[in-house]
């Protein structure tokens, strides 16, 4: 699953 | 933060040092490409707009912020302060047909329809093709400093090092994001041909120039 919260990433 | 990240993002900030001090040490943006920087400025400034809605990490908000930054910078070099230097006769690259293919597949292929997340798809998208009038220009001069191959070794390093981070985060936290994978696997193949010249040739003290 995805939300924004996810890019956590660079 | 596994290794893999951690080792990427340095190598992603090692890249952008390395362009910086290029172009302020030799006081010249000879060979580097104007239209790939102005795309990285694009890129960052679509992706971290998350800056204002959410707080991952004071690690992370500062990254953001000096990718942002220096890629401005970077393009005030190239089309103002060492403008006299830049060699736009070489930089032909058409921009329109990566920006406008690009845009129109973050509007269809998301993860959710909502500005943000279409503007981060289209950042992660652009990213991937972003280098290409690099390439394009080392192709049609035939040769790049060291100085600009180093940059671009690290350049290309960071996203292959992501790569092995997506893996490790995918065994150990369940944590998979297709479009960036997929993403990240274009733009890794797309230097697999400098990387092949940049370890036959620069790290054995030559430079790289191709064949006419």
């Amino acid at each position: 699953d995805h939300d924004h919260d996810d890019h956590d990433e660079l | 933060m596994n290794i893999f990240r951690l080792v990427g993002d340095m190598s992603h900030l090692l890249a952008i040092i390395i362009l910086l001090m290029k172009m302020w040490k030799s006081r010249s943006v000879a060979g580097i490409s104007g239209k790939s920087q102005i795309l990285f400025a694009i890129v960052f400034t679509t992706r971290y707009l998350d800056l204002f809605t959410s707080f991952v990490s004071i690690y992370n908000t500062s990254m953001k912020v000096f990718f942002i930054g220096t890629s401005y910078v970077t393009v005030y070099f190239i089309y103002q302060h060492f403008k006299p230097t830049y060699d736009s006769n070489h930089d032909t690259f058409r921009v329109e047909f990566l920006i406008v293919p690009v845009g129109g597949l973050a509007f269809l292929v998301n993860h959710e329809f909502s500005l943000l997340e279409i503007l981060w798809t289209f950042s992660i998208y652009l990213e991937s093709v972003a280098i290409l009038p690099q390439l394009f220009m080392v192709s049609k001069t035939g040769e790049a400093e060291s100085i600009t191959s180093h940059y671009l070794f690290a350049l290309g390093s960071y996203r292959a090092l992501y790569l092995l981070n997506w893996i490790y985060r995918y065994y150990f936290e369940g944590f998979f994001d297709l479009i960036a994978v997929v993403a990240g696997c274009v733009q890794t193949i797309l230097y697999c041909d400098f990387f092949y010249l940049y370890i036959t040739k620069v790290l054995k003290g030559k430079k790289i120039s191709l064949p006419a």
